[in-house]
């Protein structure tokens, strides 16, 4: 691969230094610059090839701009591993969403982890929304029965978020609540959740592609929100996770206020990459 | 252990004539999977580097042995980076030693912090607990129900003033002649001037005698920044790595050590008050390995 760049082996080591740092993990990353080196026999110098590189990747995210396919009565679903930041998320899209002219209601659907259920209480009151819950231990799946019971006969609401605990996708009893969480809302909803949000932790690494990997296989996942993007990770995993499992990714995090949540724009993120 | 887990890596240049070329293509290989385990790119190139310097000398590969010479090169730089025995934590009773957690977001601290204190509780210590987050809804909360549903001692007064409250815990830790205060604080970024400011006033205005840092094992390339940073402006004396009950291979526990120059102390290996065991650095080492 020196061969490709005049510069020789100290553009390439920069590029792919700078590829890896990205999370976009070392696999991708040679992929991608082995399909550089087929499309470009001579690239002068590094700002050409970041050229080529911003090109080339637009190229392989084409497609992944998702966004949210609401009518007026959905369901959004929340999930994903420990701490990723899907509280605080339910939270960012039930002001999104309110800010778009949807009545938004929210579901504490985790019972189980200390203050699990108080924090989402806390942002459904600073947002002056309704909220569903239970005390602590119950049973998550019958918190969301009831939750969606109430909230199929209400008219005022047109859009129910369910927050769900932290779990890792290793974790098979927390992966098998999840499966029972499904069902449970298939048996009360007559389908499942209209939109199906994983939440990844923008600055976790290969491990990533792990969890994607065991949650599609519990539940089809149409979107994907990546958090912690305001900091110093790249989340360059998404590339190597869009290029494997074509799921569209719908917002980024990228801070701990209610605000800071945008819709996700390739450009915009392929310029945070570079 | 770690060396039979060197030897199986290394395994192609067993029983082959040695030239360099193909120690430093099977060394490539080794660096692109400590890559694939999270492990930063710089430390990674480092250390394949300092064992090619080491292994590709015509004094190796001129040796009867210089297969198992290579693997035993491979398995004590290892141990020069990650620490060849756990190393205790140990405060001294009779007086109050002050550990400060710090962190990212989400990584794991106010649990962490419940998992010390009961863990320093059982081997006899009196410990105390306290939240500085006053910026995370419903944090005081979470640490308050770890500490009463565990029976720890939890310490809180009302304030927005993270730096005050530090003070009163400690006088309050003091005159009830505590062993250990364990103060957890909010999540925050390395980048985030202010918020790294806090920690550090907090850390000088009690003198706390321990700054560990919480990391998410899962975490990637940003293990490199946000150890550097850290370690820059707070000097931490040690690390937990968190959720090591993942099929993560953690590689950030090698970038964070490398980086760090502090001792890796703990691991977190579940989100209950027991899942808190000692470090081991090879076992780390073998998994990183792959
Ligand atoms: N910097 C930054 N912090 C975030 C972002 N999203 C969430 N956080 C923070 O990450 C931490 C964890 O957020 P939570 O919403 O509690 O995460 P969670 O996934 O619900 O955690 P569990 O329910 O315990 O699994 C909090 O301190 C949040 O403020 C983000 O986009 N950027
Ligand atoms: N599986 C697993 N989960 C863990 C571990 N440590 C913490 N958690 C979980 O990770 C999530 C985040 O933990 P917290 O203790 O709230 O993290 P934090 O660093 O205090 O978060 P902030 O205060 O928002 O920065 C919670 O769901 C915890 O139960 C661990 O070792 N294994
Ligand atoms: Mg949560
Ligand atoms: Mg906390």
């Amino acid at each position: 691969l020196q061969g490709i760049i005049k510069g020789g082996k100290n553009i390439f080591e920069e590029i792919e230094k700078l590829l890896i740092e990205a999370d976009i993990g070392p696999s991708t990353v040679y992929d991608i610059l082995e399909a550089i080196r087929e499309d470009n026999k001579r690239i002068k110098n590094y700002k050409e090839l970041t050229g080529f590189l911003k090109a080339h990747l637009t190229k392989v995210l084409d497609g992944s701009e998702g966004k949210l396919n609401l009518s007026d009565k959905s369901i959004i679903l929340i999930y994903g591993v420990n701490g990723v930041g899907k509280t605080t998320t339910v939270a960012k899209l039930a002001r999104y969403l309110t800010v778009k002219g949807k009545k938004v209601a929210l579901v504490a659907g985790d019972t189980y982890r200390a203050a699990g259920g108080e924090q989402l209480d806390v942002w459904a009151n600073r947002l002056n929304v309704k909220i569903y819950k239970q005390g602590h231990g119950a049973d998550p799946g019958a918190v969301i029965f009831d939750a969606i019971t109430s909230f199929k006969n209400k008219k005022e609401y047109t859009t129910l978020i369910i927050d769900t605990g932290g779990r890792l996708h290793t974790n098979e009893n927390l992966v098998n609540q999840f499966s029972k969480i499904i069902r449970v809302i298939r048996k009360a909803w007559g389908k499942i959740p209209d939109e199906r949000l994983l939440v990844l932790d923008g600055t976790m690494g290969q491990n990533t592609v792990n969890q994607v990997n065991i949650f599609s296989k519990v539940i089809d996942i149409n979107g994907i929100i990546m958090t912690k993007l305001d900091g110093t990770a790249k989340g360059g995993i998404l590339i190597r996770i869009f290029k494997k499992y074509n799921i569209k990714i719908k917002f980024l995090g990228m801070g701990e206020k209610i605000g800071d949540l945008e819709e996700f724009r390739i450009s915009n993120y392929l310029e945070r990459l570079f | 252990n770690l060396k039979d887990k060197i030897s199986s890596v290394l395994s192609q240049l067993k029983g082959k004539r040695l030239n360099k070329d193909y120690v430093e293509k099977v060394l490539r290989e080794m660096r692109i999977s400590l890559l694939e385990a999270d492990v930063h790119y710089k430390v990674a190139s480092e250390f394949i580097n300092l064992v090619k310097e080491k292994t590709t000398g015509e004094k190796i590969l001129g040796s009867l042995t210089p297969y198992q010479q290579i693997v035993d090169i491979v398995y004590q730089e290892f141990v020069k980076i990650m620490g060849e025995k756990p190393v205790l934590l140990e405060p001294q009773k009779g007086r109050l030693n002050i550990m400060e957690i710090v962190g990212l977001q989400g990584s794991g601290k106010t649990t962490q912090v419940a998992k010390l204190s009961n863990f320093y509780k059982k081997q006899g210590y009196k410990v105390l607990v306290t939240s500085l987050d006053v910026y995370r809804p419903a944090a005081i909360d979470q640490l308050r129900i770890l500490a009463n549903n565990n029976d720890l001692d939890f310490y809180y007064e009302e304030s927005k003033k993270p730096i005050k409250m530090a003070k009163k815990a400690k006088d309050y830790a003091v005159k009830n002649n505590y062993d250990i205060l364990i103060f957890d604080t909010a999540g925050r970024l390395h980048i985030d001037k202010e918020m790294m400011k806090e920690v550090k006033v907090v850390k000088d205005t009690v003198k706390a005698d321990e700054i560990i840092l919480v990391v998410d094992s899962m975490v990637g390339q940003d293990a490199a920044n946000i150890a550097k940073e850290f370690n820059d402006k707070l000097n931490i004396t040690g690390s937990i790595l968190t959720k090591l009950d993942s099929d993560t291979r953690g590689g950030a526990a090698l970038s964070v050590r490398f980086i760090s120059e502090a001792p890796i102390l703990f691991i977190g290996k579940g989100e209950k008050i027991d899942d808190i065991e000692q470090f081991y650095p090879d076992r780390m080492a073998q998994r990183i390995l792959g």
